[in-house]
């Protein structure tokens, strides 16, 4: 892409994160995962779907209603086994690229 | 590893989890209802179960329910070194952007599966359509990117993810589905208001641009000023009877649409501008013989069309250029036109002139009779079809085709000038080649010789 798309990018690799959510009781459940914006790296907020929590909603996934219900719920709703986690990137950015100088090998999957 | 490897996950908390009012009215006026369209998304929760009715239409249940809402994170362990140096995240009203504006979406497919590969994919597209804040987006987006960012060419964040996959009838349509940044933001602020949050409330207002602070009339305003003059307000809504489709207006009272839109001659039709305009009706002047490849039908309105754009024509049909298309086709009337952007994939030529286009822009049914612009605003041609394999019953809406508008100038530019329709039956007797041609069935001049 040209430079054109330059800001976009960095902002994109700046912001973007991947957020998961397991249980942490017995039988663990999960994990589900989504993608997720880094809002405010500061103050530590992350924004993402909600669908991944839906599973650990006290009164069951259909607390989401499409209709009329709450506009938001707070972290109470959730199972107290909930355990999140975000993961992000260092950047496609010069000094990201730096660290891979003498790197050349083959990304294990 | 090849790519720098990701940092090692962090523990957050649930702060809360915030849907955003606008946001599901207009999915609601949309998606659900009494849309008679089955429409299906893929959806950031558990996998949809086996059986496949049940995850159809609006009653999807928990899936479709969690669609629209978002979970806002606090990071337990940020560390100082992440914190010095990172630029401030910049959030733009979505509703200053206008249709066909350009937008990148970054975000890890299959989520949390192989990070070190997948983390921060990026997608190019354009804003496809937009109701409020539920906006639409051609940028091609997997499962898993769910809650991803889509931002502007500037950097700024525009909205997340909130579906990527889209199906309406059991076809895949190629567009996304957002929830506008910063209407998510506002509600998730107000809540955090009132779970007594008051300062991390305070840290999201303070991403909220100023006029998103406010209401939203100034941004719907703006949007208004932006999109006029734009290219895309040529498209019209053409209906005919229990038919619609798209048109294009050429002049104040000329409008070209296809013949399966508008099929009969002396036949009245309704068209319905992109722009606030009232409707106008008109009549069929002219329509292609079923049995013509050109699916082109004439209508000539009995009001001029007032406040469009009318389209200057293009002279040069350029294979990999930019172009966007514009039509009706994923919500017809409730919401105006959609652009979905792409390249000229191919110009099929028959004696050295263009008789067929085909392009990578997402196309649905609906879109039928749409104008396919180049990046300039230069009227290129019409869609009349995307493809469909008869075997599978698979649609392609990334590959489509449109009739050029050299094979249709001469004759519309004598109709304009006296009104004569006999240049526009010619389009009733094309060549064989042409025939041959949009019937699929071309053949090499010459077979290919081995040449092992």
């Amino acid at each position: 892409m040209g430079r054109r798309w330059g800001p976009a990018m960095a902002a994109g690799e700046r912001a973007g994160c991947v957020v998961s959510a397991r249980g942490a009781g017995a039988e663990a459940e999960g994990p589900w995962s989504c993608s997720g914006v880094l809002l405010n790296r500061r103050a530590g907020l992350v924004l993402c779907h909600g669908g991944i929590v839906a599973p650990f909603l006290r009164a069951g996934p259909g607390a989401l209603q499409p209709g009329t219900g709450p506009s938001f719920l707070g972290p109470d709703s959730c199972r107290d086994d909930l355990r999140l986690y975000v993961q992000w990137g260092p950047g496609r950015g010069p000094r990201a690229r730096a660290e891979l100088r003498g790197a050349l090998c083959t990304p294990p999957c | 590893s090849a790519q720098p490897a990701p940092r090692s996950p962090a523990c957050a908390r649930l702060l809360l989890l915030a849907c955003c009012p606008a946001f599901r009215a207009s999915f609601a006026r949309l998606f659900g209802g009494d849309v008679p369209e089955q429409w299906r998304f893929a959806g950031g929760g558990p996998e949809p179960p086996e059986d496949e009715a049940s995850t159809s239409g609006a009653d999807e249940g928990p899936l479709l329910a969690a669609l629209g809402w978002f979970a806002l994170l606090r990071l337990e362990d940020c560390t100082v070194k992440e914190v010095m140096g990172s630029p401030r995240l910049s959030v733009v009203p979505a509703a200053s952007l206008p249709k066909g504006a350009p937008l990148l979406t970054c975000g890890s497919p299959f989520g949390a599966f192989c990070p070190d590969i997948f983390l921060n994919s990026l997608s190019r597209g354009v804003l496809s359509n937009a109701a409020g804040p539920l906006l639409l987006t051609d940028a091609r987006c997997l499962p898993g990117t769910e809650g991803a960012g889509v931002f502007s060419t500037h950097g700024a964040l525009v909205a997340l993810v909130a579906a990527p996959l889209c199906w309406r009838a059991r076809e895949w349509v190629g567009l996304s589905l957002l929830c506008a940044a910063d209407a998510l933001l506002r509600s998730a602020a107000l809540a955090l208001r009132r779970l007594g949050l008051q300062a991390e409330a305070k840290e999201l207002a303070a991403l909220l641009p100023r006029q998103a602070r406010d209401t939203s009339a100034g941004p719907q305003r703006a949007q208004v000023l932006q999109e006029h003059g734009a290219a895309w307000l040529a498209a019209v809504l053409v209906e005919c009877g229990s038919v619609w489709g798209s048109g294009v207006a050429l002049a104040p009272r000329l409008v070209l649409t296809c013949r399966h839109v508008a099929p009969r001659e002396n036949k009245r039709v309704l068209v319905r501008p992109a722009t606030k305009s009232p409707p106008v009706w008109g009549e069929v002047v002219f329509a292609t013989q079923d049995t013509s490849p050109y699916d082109v039908a004439v209508v000539k309105l009995e009001e001029s069309l007032k406040g469009i754009p009318f389209p200057v024509l293009a002279s040069y049909f350029h294979e990999g250029e930019d172009v966007c298309v514009v039509g009706f086709g994923a919500f017809g009337q409730a919401c105006g036109p959609s652009v979905t952007s792409g390249i000229l994939s191919a110009v099929v030529e028959v004696n050295e002139a263009p008789v067929m286009l085909q392009t990578t822009c997402a196309v649905h049914g609906g879109s039928s009779g749409g104008p396919l612009f180049t990046s300039s605003g230069e009227l290129l041609g019409i869609i009349t079809s995307n493809t469909r394999d008869n075997s599978t019953g698979a649609t392609y809406p990334h590959l489509n085709f449109s009739i050029p508008m050299a094979v249709l100038q001469p004759a519309l530019s004598q109709y304009r000038c006296t009104g004569e329709l006999l240049p526009l039956r010619e389009l009733d007797r094309p060549s064989e080649q042409v025939r041959v041609v949009w019937r699929l069935q071309r053949v090499p001049a010459q077979p290919h010789q081995s040449k092992l």
